[in-house]
C-alpha cells in the first residue's frame, strides 16, 4: 500500500543546530582552564519515512520508519548524531595536578536519523 | 541535575567536580600539546588522540604534578660543596588503578638559562628515600643514589626519566616516600673566576622548582596499536 507523504517543511527536517556550551553556566569554570567552552552542537529534527534515506540514516531507521508506517505504535526514527569529535581539556584536580585529557565524541559534526 | 553532573564527572575519569583553591600555571608542553590539538580540530585533521606525538609515547591522559616536599636543613652538612638539599615529593594517587604509566619525566627548573652571569658548574644528586620518616619532623634518609648528573649553570630547567620508579610507586603505593635531590657545587679552580658558593646557593633555593609529568594510557579508551603489516 502507499505510504501518505508528510508535508513537512525542510526546517523541520532533522539536521544539525548550533550549541556553544559555556563551562561558566556550569560552573565548571572553577576548575577547566582552557577552552572555556566548546562548539557541542545537537540534532534536532524530524525523520519521516519518505525522507529516511536522504537524511544520512543507517539502514536500521530506514526499517524502523516502514515498520511505524504499518504500525504506529512503533516509534518513528529519531535524529541523532552520526559523527562525533573529541575536544581536548586542560583542567586542574583537587591535588593541583594540571591534566590535558581528551574526551572522544564531545561535539556533533553530523546527524542522521536512526 | 547534581546526580547527573556527578555521573557525567564519572564518565571524564573525575569523582567529583574539582575545586582547587588557585590556578596552577600550565606548563608550558601542556600547552603546546593543546593548542596543536585545537589547531588540528579546526583544520579538520584527524589525530590519533592515544599518541602523545611531542613526547613519542602512547597515552591520553597528561598530568603534570607539582612537588609537594620540602627544603632540607641539615646540621651536618655531608660534603663541604653541598647546595642544597630537598626531599621531592609528587602524590600519585590521581592515577586510576585502569591506567598504564608510559611515561614519567622530573623536572628540575634551576633558573632562567642565561649566557651572562655564568656561575660554577653543579652535580646534581637523586636518591630514592627507602624508609618512611615523619612529614617535616625527621629528616628523610636517603637510600640508592640513581642519578648523578653535571650541568653548567644557569641552566634552565634539567628532565630525568623516573617512569620505572613511577611505575613502582604507583603499584606499590606504600613505598612512595619521595626522592633525596643533593645539589653540589662544583669548584672549577682553572677558569679562574672565583664564585661565592653562598650566592649561588641562595639563588638556587629561590629559582628551584621540581615537577612530574606523567602521561598514561587508559586501555579502556585507547585501543591497542595495530602494526602495519
Amino acid at each position: 500500500a502507499a505510504i501518505p507523504v508528510p508535508k513537512l517543511s525542510c526546517k523541520n527536517l532533522c539536521h544539525r543546530h548550533q550549541l556553544f556550551i559555556n563551562f561558566r553556566d556550569l560552573g565548571w569554570h572553577k576548575w577547566i582552564i582552557a577552552p572555556k567552552g566548546f562548539m557541542a552542537n545537537y540534532c534536532h529534527g524530524e525523520c519521516p519515512f519518505s525522507l529516511t534515506i536522504s537524511l544520512n540514516s543507517s539502514n536500521y531507521a530506514f526499517m524502523q520508519a516502514l515498520m511505524h508506517a504499518v504500525d504506529p505504535e512503533i516509534p518513528q526514527a529519531v535524529c541523532i548524531p552520526t559523527k562525533l569529535s573529541p575536544i581536548s581539556m586542560l583542567y586542574q584536580d583537587n591535588n593541583d595536578n594540571v591534566i590535558l585529557r581528551h574526551y572522544e565524541d564531545m561535539v556533533v559534526d553530523e546527524c542522521g536519523c536512526g | 541535575v547534581q546526580f547527573q553532573e556527578y555521573v557525567f564527572l564519572q564518565f571524564l575519569g573525575l569523582d567529583k567536580a574539582p575545586s582547587p583553591q588557585k590556578f596552577q600555571p600550565v606548563p608550558y608542553i601542556l600547552k603546546k600539546i593543546f593548542q596543536d590539538r585545537e589547531a588540528a580540530a579546526t583544520t579538520g585533521v584527524s589525530r590519533d588522540l592515544c599518541y602523545v606525538k611531542e613526547l613519542g609515547v602512547r597515552g591520553n591522559v597528561l598530568r603534570f604534578l607539582p612537588d609537594q616536599g620540602f627544603f632540607l636543613y641539615p646540621k651536618k652538612i655531608s660534603q663541604a660543596s653541598s647546595c642544597l638539599q630537598k626531599l621531592l615529593y609528587f602524590n600519585l594517587s590521581a592515577i586510576k588503578e585502569r591506567e598504564q604509566l608510559t611515561l614519567a619525566q622530573l623536572g628540575l627548573d634551576l633558573g632562567p638559562n642565561s649566557y651572562y652571569n655564568l656561575g660554577p658548574e653543579l652535580e646534581l644528586a637523586l636518591f630514592l628515600v627507602q624508609e618512611p620518616h615523619v612529614w617535616g619532623q625527621t629528616t628523610p634518609k636517603p637510600g640508592k643514589m640513581f642519578v648523578l648528573r653535571s650541568v653548567p649553570w644557569p641552566q634552565g630547567a634539567v628532565h630525568f626519566n623516573l617512569l620505572d620508579v613511577a611505575k613502582d610507586w604507583n603499584d606499590n603505593p606504600r613505598k612512595n616516600f619521595g626522592l633525596f635531590l643533593e645539589i653540589l657545587v662544583k669548584e672549577d679552580r682553572d677558569s679562574g673566576v672565583n664564585f661565592q658558593p653562598e650566592d649561588t646557593c641562595a639563588r638556587l633555593r629561590c629559582s628551584l622548582h621540581a615537577s612530574l609529568l606523567v602521561v598514561t594510557l587508559n586501555p579502556d579508551q585507547c585501543h591497542p596499536s595495530r602494526k602495519r603489516r
